[in-house]
């Protein structure tokens, strides 16, 4: 059964167009502009390198829109006292990765 | 699988 994706559209949307103020390169954000806007959640960094480990499906040292969404569904969940997660819940994983 | 991660990728480790 097709798992549906746990990040809802709308923030899909809102995550896409912070994505987009950020100038992605080819669809892609490096590292270092993600950084200051995953920092800006005031989260400890080594919840952020978790946080980057996750969202980075394919280890590229960049983060695409899907990617990103991920990121910043985990920085939220985080920030609402949610535990960042070991490993990447299924449920999580964007429909284009799987 | 338990995030290591590699600095070279990660911007934050």
């Amino acid at each position: 059964t097709e798992l549906p994706w746990a990040v809802k559209s709308e923030d899909k949307t809102k995550y896409d167009a912070i994505f987009d103020s950020l100038n992605p390169v080819d669809g892609f954000l490096s590292g270092d502009k993600v950084k200051p806007v995953l920092l800006n959640s005031k989260l400890p960094v080594d919840i952020l390198g978790r946080v980057w480990e996750l969202s980075d499906i394919d280890h590229d040292g960049m983060l695409d829109r899907d990617e990103f969404a991920v990121a910043m569904f985990l920085v939220y969940c985080a920030l609402e006292k949610e535990p960042v997660p070991m490993s990447l819940p299924p449920a999580l994983v964007p429909p284009s990765k799987r | 699988q338990f995030p290591t991660g590699s600095s070279s990728t990660n911007p934050f480790l």
